[in-house]
């Protein structure tokens, strides 16, 4: 799966891959401070391709945990499941939905996206990517987003939740890359020098279909220099 | 057929099909039956069939000689006096009453000249109701003679909603083929009961065919040979007795399916895989003098399965009412192990004592209700209240209409009452007028050996909410002449049906929301309608019955206003008859209103057929018996069908 780490504050993005076998789940968002921990599990194509540098994989189960709530969503590209104790409901992704509990808010919109609030203060969209049933390769995958992050603590960890405080980076040395049609450059950040590669990645909250072209400095190496520790330090051992 | 073969009293039966269509839930049923009179002289033809007390008769048609009379649909007391007419000239008559716990009969004769052929057309419609998760298409099939042609056929036609297989026929027919060495019998897809008394069907998969094919339309038939209608290898009557069931349900991609034709619109909504609302759940029992015997024992059989099946998280209680009020625990209590097993030592105790004290009963069990629902605050819990009962009240409050005001100002609109009236000798009228009126519903318990089976079936129907307070809504200036749009409870395996009319044809979208409360948390389904796109698909697929979602609506509508008018008095009670019997005569719907009557010149003076439907109250008045008695045969041919 790609990430997109968008940074309001120099209006450009960073983005990096993360390559790992399916059946992996990554540790996404973790709030120590409230228990809110966001994992991924990784997917593959139907046909994985036999080199691992082309192979590409996604998201295929997703699940949001708040300890304090009592409450775990698993969303997957069949199912999207709320439970709360003992108690578990089950929607598919054929639903319009809203589900209103305990200052929680929970939008399922029709074969497009899933929106989970946490009061006013923790916003995610969950997006289902669809492909042709039939396809031989592809399959359905979903995306995460985190539209308002505002509440959570300043300890938040993860892939994307250590991106959650304000941080700065600079790019200068811009020039030809390997590739000629791209520009590699070099980047400062947490006081490291990355070689990054000017390219762009898609963001579809909106347009669900086609995306939005979002134009980032990819990092490359699994975002290595560019997350805390290494990609493997996000390996966790089940999604819940 | 050889020379005499499948001739009784000079009548040949050479064609018998009844053909079932169901779309969306509304069934289409047509029985046609060919018979010719191969006597020298005339001879009478009688024409028996058996249909859902659901269902609506909506035509039916005499061919003679090719010559067809059409029904036409009167006001009943309209259609009465012709009937009287026909009667008080000596004339027979057949009769629908009710038959059974499912179905109605209809019963017609009519005098056949020699050599003359005649054709019976009965047509009528019922939508079709999900209960514990299935629909159930129900035809009891009896020939009184080897018919040459007998044909009973299904056919289950999908309807589109931009998904063209979003329904599909999940069950062939079930029903226990006869077994000699079973008593039970065994299960094929497909199959036809036979009773005991009978030789089995000497080969089941020539008798039976399911046809299901993989495209969205699915068809059922049974279409057993002369072969397999004898009795015998050399008999020459007919063993063919027995039900034929169609049960299915729907591929139910998401909890909700609006179809719209003609500017008609119906909404189903039944979701699954939400957890179960936790219930306060108070069973009032009569064990009156009356309940004495094998009605208290399978009283205590089915209360001692309904424990096994109760949750943990569940509240119970039983109240017994006899001359007096007793009950199990002075609250509700939780069904933990330990109470329930102290419940079942409680219900093995239950005897039969005393006169009938409803009031009391019922009151002390809304009370006990009432209690626990205010003081469970904002407790996601649902509450319903289950009144069993054989007789009618006859100590304490005995006056119907102020048990009824006692009830409807006890419970005030929190809860639904049921109430199971356990055989005949009661006010049915009464009691259905009572849950009505408060947001529940009454059911008949046949006094028969499995009743301990129909009371667990009616608690299972009931054990498990979904949602509460659930409210179907439409854009207000958008739909009118809405169904029933908001109930108590959405029960597990259930279905909500709500149809209305579109204010302006030439809408192209609305919304159609569900609200409801569940288990744990508030939930509101959404379903845009694409008015423009349905009726796209529906146009493609017109060869089903273009109007029928409007005949639905048609149909929902009278049922329902029906219904409002038994609990009704006075004005109120006067304009929903006009406004049932204005849709009855409209849609040419037989209802309890109506009547069809199918009229002959015959030398100058009229011949008359009626078709009726009756009410519950049918059951609690001996049916009449005269028909037949007196019969001579006429000299012209007469027909007449009558209700009781």
């Amino acid at each position: 799966p790609h990430f997109i780490i968008q940074v309001a504050e120099e209006d450009d993005a960073i983005c990096f891959n993360i390559n790992e076998d399916p059946g992996t789940v990554l540790r996404l968002i973790h709030d120590p401070a409230t228990g809110l921990t966001v994992n991924g599990e990784i997917i593959g194509d139907k046909e994985p391709s036999p080199d691992p540098k082309t192979r590409r994989t996604y998201f295929g189960r997703l699940g949001i945990a708040n300890p304090h709530m009592d409450l775990q969503i698993e969303v997957t590209t069949e199912t999207l499941s709320l439970g709360s104790g003992a108690t578990r409901s089950t929607f598919s992704w054929l639903d319009t939905v809203m589900i209103a509990q305990d200052g929680m808010l929970v939008a399922i919109h029709r074969n497009e996206n899933m929106t989970v609030s946490f009061g006013d203060g923790a916003t995610f969209v969950i997006v289902l990517h669809q492909v042709w049933k039939k396809h031989p390769t592809h399959r359905d995958f979903l995306g995460f987003y985190v539209v308002d992050s505002h509440r959570m603590s300043a300890q938040t960890q993860g892939l994307l939740g250590q991106f959650f405080h304000p941080f700065d980076f600079s790019v200068s040395d811009v020039h030809p890359g390997s590739d000629p049609t791209k520009q590699d450059a070099t980047m400062v950040v947490k006081n490291r020098r990355l070689t990054v590669t000017r390219g762009s990645q898609k963001d579809y909250r909106k347009k669900s279909h086609t995306g939005t072209k979002v134009p980032c400095w990819f990092v490359h190496n699994n975002g290595e220099g560019f997350i805390d520790g290494v990609h493997t330090d996000y390996i966790v051992p089940s999604l819940f | 057929l050889p020379e005499g073969e499948g001739v009784v009293n000079g009548i040949e039966v050479y064609s018998t099909k009844i053909s079932c269509k169901v779309t969306s839930r509304f069934a289409h049923n047509v029985v046609t039956t060919r018979a010719v009179n191969r006597a020298d002289a005339a001879k009478e033809v009688s024409f028996d069939v058996a249909l859902p007390k659901t269902a609506f008769i909506t035509n039916f048609t005499l061919t003679i000689d090719g010559v067809t009379y059409p029904g036409n649909i009167k006001e009943k007391e309209v259609a009465k006096q012709q009937y009287e007419k026909a009667v008080s000239q000596g004339r027979t008559a057949g009769l629908v009453k009710a038959s059974g716990r499912k179905l109605e009969k209809f019963t017609v004769s009519v005098n056949v000249a020699a050599g003359s052929k005649v054709t019976f057309e009965l047509t009528y419609e019922e939508l079709l109701k999900r209960r514990k998760g299935k629909y159930e298409m129900y035809l009891k099939v009896q020939p009184k003679q080897l018919v040459k042609h007998f044909e009973v056929r299904g056919t289950r036609c999908p309807v589109g909603s931009g998904s063209p297989a979003g329904s599909r026929l999940l069950c062939g027919v079930q029903a226990p083929l006869w077994d000699p060495g079973s008593p039970v019998g065994s299960r094929l897809p497909c199959g036809f009961r036979l009773p005991s008394s009978s030789r089995p069907v000497r080969s089941a998969q020539e008798a039976e065919q399911v046809h299901v094919p993989p495209r969205p339309q699915g068809h059922v038939s049974f279409k057993p040979s002369l072969e397999h209608q004898r009795s015998c290898p050399t008999c020459a009557d007919t063993l063919l007795n027995g039900d034929f069931i169609i049960t299915y349900d729907v591929n139910r991609e998401s909890p909700a399916n609006v179809q719209v034709v003609n500017g008609y619109f119906v909404h189903f909504f039944a979701p699954h895989g939400l957890p179960v609302v936790p219930k306060n759940v108070v069973f009032v029992i009569d064990i009156s003098g009356s309940m004495a015997g094998r009605k208290i024992e399978q009283t205590r059989d089915a209360l001692l399965k309904i424990l096994d099946d109760i949750k943990e998280e569940d509240y119970l209680n039983f109240i017994l009412f006899s001359t007096g009020v007793t009950t199990w625990k002075d609250t509700l209590v939780q069904a933990t192990p330990e109470n329930l097993q102290q419940a079942r030592e409680f219900v093995k105790n239950i005897n039969d004592e005393g006169m009938t004290n409803m009031n009391g009963g019922l009151m002390r069990g809304i009370g006990m209700l009432n209690e626990a629902w205010d003081g469970q605050g904002a407790a996601r819990r649902s509450s319903i209240i289950i009144l069993l009962t054989d007789g009618d009240a006859n100590y304490g409050e005995s006056r119907t209409d102020k048990i009824q005001e006692n009830v409807r100002n006890a419970i005030g609109g929190k809860f639904p009452l049921y109430n199971l009236g356990f055989g005949n000798n009661l006010n049915y009228n009464f009691l259905e007028r009572l849950a009505l009126e408060n947001h529940g519903l009454a059911r008949r318990i046949y006094e028969d050996s499995d009743a301990h089976l129909q009371l667990q079936g009616f608690y299972e129907e009931v054990a498990n909410p979904l949602l509460m307070g659930v409210e179907m809504e439409y854009p207000e200036n958008a739909i009118q002449d809405l169904t029933q749009n908001n109930y108590k409870n959405f029960y597990d395996g259930s279905e909500i049906v709500v149809a209305g009319r579109l204010l302006d044809q030439d809408l192209n979208s609305f919304k159609a929301d569900v609200k409801g409360h569940g288990a744990v948390n508030d939930l509101t389904f959404t379903e845009e309608v694409d008015v423009k796109e349905l009726e796209k698909a529906f146009e493609e697929q017109s060869y089903i019955f273009g109007n029928y979602i409007e005949r639905l609506w048609a149909y929902l509508t009278i049922e329902q206003l029906l219904d409002q008018r038994k609990k009704a008095q006075g004005e109120e009670k006067e304009n929903l008859t006009a406004k049932a019997l204005g849709l009855s005569l409209k849609y040419n719907f037989v209802t309890p209103l109506t009547s069809m009557v199918v009229t002959k010149p015959e030398d100058g003076e009229s011949q008359t057929a009626i078709a009726d439907k009756p009410g519950e109250e049918a059951n609690t008045v001996t049916p009449s018996m005269a028909y037949l008695t007196n019969y001579q045969p006429p000299q012209t041919p007469y027909y007449y069908v009558d209700g009781d």
